[in-house]
């Protein structure tokens, strides 16, 4: 499973 | 960081300072829902939790302090002080918005990235921004008049979310692992709900005349 990328935006 | 995204924050900051202007200069907060404000207020609380668990830049960081300490300045100005209390249009803002708070947050439970607390809440306050924008649109629908200040901020709130799509459209063709697709279907929603304003926006600057939306 692909971790999602951190929720960089605001 | 892409230009689209860093436009679409400098947007939005510059939204917010119009509003704040527009409160301390006239002492007056005509125009603006209350139930709008207090919706962003919660979306940002809800959302920046993340901002005791992880760092991702001190850009970040600080938007984030900014968006929650300005929409808790702008709630409590309307809601404490005394002048500008008085010139709040209470019985246009009449829309209720508890039922979008709990239909978020029961649409939040049932689609998220992960069935876990920040997730939920994370996936709660993208669905509530995308709709918060609604009792503000129906203030001005019902009222018609719209102050110069007010429609400026209203039209960079809506150029903000614009601004974010390309931002999701650069991203995707860009970065390997780019899906948001939550985001991006409740970002597309809540754009598509200022069309209207945005066409009447549009209007008024050709014409060069007062905007004025039609009951």
């Amino acid at each position: 499973e692909v971790e999602s990328p951190p929720k960089d935006e605001l | 960081m892409n230009v689209f995204r860093l436009t679409g924050d400098m947007t939005h900051l510059a939204s917010i300072l119009v509003l704040l202007l527009k409160i301390y200069a006239t002492k007056s907060c005509s125009g603006i829902s209350l139930k709008t404000q207090e919706l962003y207020a919660l979306v940002f609380l809800a959302r920046y939790l993340n901002l005791f668990t992880d760092f991702i830049s001190v850009y970040n960081t600080v938007m984030k302090l900014v968006f929650i300490g300005s929409s808790l300045a702008i709630v409590w100005c309307m809601r404490m002080h005394k002048m500008v209390k008085r010139s709040y249009d209470q019985e246009l803002d009449t829309f209720r918005h508890y039922f979008l708070i709990a239909g978020c947050f029961l649409l939040a439970l049932l689609v998220n990235e992960k069935f876990m607390f920040p997730e939920v809440l994370w996936a709660f306050s993208i669905y509530l921004e995308a709709v918060s924008t609604i009792p503000q649109l129906v203030l001005l629908q019902r009222s018609g008049n719209v102050d110069n200040l007010t429609g400026q901020y209203v039209f960079l709130l809506g150029a903000y979310r614009a601004l974010y799509i390309l931002n999701w459209i650069y991203r995707y063709f860009t970065e390997p692992h780019f899906s948001r697709w939550i985001a991006c279907v409740a970002g597309l929603v809540q754009t598509a709900l200022y069309a209207d304003f945005f066409y009447y926006y549009f209007l008024s600057w050709k014409n060069n005349a007062k905007l004025q939306l039609p009951s």
